[in-house]
């Protein structure tokens, strides 16, 4: 998740979930996004759905088993449609409101291995519900000044949300996305995350494990183009950079925290 | 405006508004984003403000004076702050909340000659008070596919304003942000976009004078870099190819539309 707009969150939702399905994981894919882009990229339209995330969240103990799209044989979406943007003021007097897909995933995420959820540019109600039913944050994320800016409020909202909502959250780290690793803002940012991180190690902070994921993502005009076919990279563009790299950015998360 | 996050909606704010005040315009720019990256951008520091955009929302008749940073001679801005987020809510259930922007403008709009607003991306309170409050809405945007997605979504919700709250709005066109115009997939949306604007030219609809602005602006790393100077690229950077295009953007937007 990341507030900061167009960062890389819905491409790096889709491909990596299809990278990790490729390596024999069970893979789910959430939309929670009222844009519906993680849904489009995986060539579900919005439009006329029966279920969508939507339904589950208004109705967290209705038939989930109808929103689940399969993509190929390790690979399933819940799709969300645009009514979904309705669910923040729909859920605003609700008791259970940051619990909601925590219940939906009680009952649909045992079939899978690992679930991704797609999250929209703010830290509203969606993206509660979303910190309140993980493991672990990933941070999509641009090597950008103005990216840069965000992290401590993402921080701050993880931090409250691991000290009430859902004490097991961690933040695994940031995937560095439509990289340029030779303009020196991007090293000097990457830097700037690095030493937040290392600063971090001694902490009893969410992000205290966190690290930069290696490879960083390189820009890919491929990437850019495989939503429009309602693909992921590997089915558009299988020996394209975008597909190398988040292969291996899915084989290290699999091989877990390097070691220092 | 645009819902679709990282488009270079405060990118184009604040160097569109520094173009427009080296034309000789008064220009006034107003943060409308809780992330207050316009104000960052232009250098100055959210935290710590007496006043901000939030304080003048909250109470509209409240002086409005100490809330605006003069940046140069013809350029000021109106900063926004962290606390901006809770407007959305706190304004929730207030009788005039879409309309809390115009009555501000109303006693300050009159010693500029423009006012840019740059907007969160959702399509929220903090939106729909800058579309009360505006005549022209500018749709910066990156000529990709799932950028091209949200147009619809956008125009619907430019036309609600436009037939209660604001009936002069208008849709002034399209901005390409981050251009690069020899990827087919760029020529692709940008011939997307020209189709649908040229169907509406005959119909009742705000957008049916709007136009793709030309030039585009190019990719160009300083753009990326001058925010963390707190600097507008014409400050930071004045011969790199942003200048030049923000430059020659303002000169044509102020030519008026072109005859066609
Ligand atoms: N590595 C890459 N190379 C080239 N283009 C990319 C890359 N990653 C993402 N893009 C493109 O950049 C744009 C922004 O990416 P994306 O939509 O995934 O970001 P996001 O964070 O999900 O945005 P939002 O905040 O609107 O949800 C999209 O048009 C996408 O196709
Ligand atoms: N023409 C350009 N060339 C290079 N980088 C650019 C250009 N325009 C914008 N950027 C960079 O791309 C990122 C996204 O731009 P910007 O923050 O202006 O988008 P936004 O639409 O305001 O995002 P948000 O939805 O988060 O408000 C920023 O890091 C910015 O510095
Ligand atoms: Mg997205
Ligand atoms: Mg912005």
């Amino acid at each position: 998740m990341n507030q900061k707009g167009g960062v890389g969150k819905t491409t790096t939702t889709v491909n990596l979930a299809a990278a990790l399905a490729l390596e024999g994981r069970r893979v789910l894919v959430i939309d929670l996004d009222p844009q519906s882009h993680a849904s489009l990229h995986l060539g579900v339209e919005p439009q006329g759905l029966q279920t969508s995330i939507y339904d589950l969240l208004l109705d967290p103990d209705g038939d989930a088993t109808a929103a689940i799209h399969s993509i190929n044989e390790n690979l399933a979406v819940i799709p969300s449609e645009t009514d979904l943007a309705a669910a923040e003021s729909e859920l605003a007097t609700v008791e259970d409101r940051h619990r909601r897909l925590g219940r939906v995933l009680d009952r649909v995420g045992h079939a899978f291995d690992l679930v991704l959820i797609d999250c929209p540019p703010s830290l509203g109600i969606l993206t509660l519900n979303a910190l309140a039913a993980s493991d672990e944050v990933l941070i999509p994320m641009q090597a950008h000044f103005l990216a840069l800016q965000g992290v401590g409020k993402l921080m701050e909202t993880v931090s409250l949300v691991a000290g009430g909502l859902n004490p097991r959250l961690r933040v695994a780290g940031v995937v560095l996305c439509m990289h340029d690793a030779a303009a020196t803002l991007s090293q000097e940012v990457v830097a700037d995350i690095e030493a937040y991180f290392e600063q971090a190690k001694e902490q009893a902070v969410p992000w205290s494990g966190a690290r930069v994921f290696r490879p960083p993502v390189r820009r890919n005009i491929k990437l850019a183009e495989c939503p429009s076919f309602g693909k992921s990279i590997f089915d558009y563009a299988p020996t394209a950079s975008g597909a190398a790299d988040y292969r291996a950015l899915a084989k290290a998360m699999l091989a877990g925290p390097v070691p220092t």
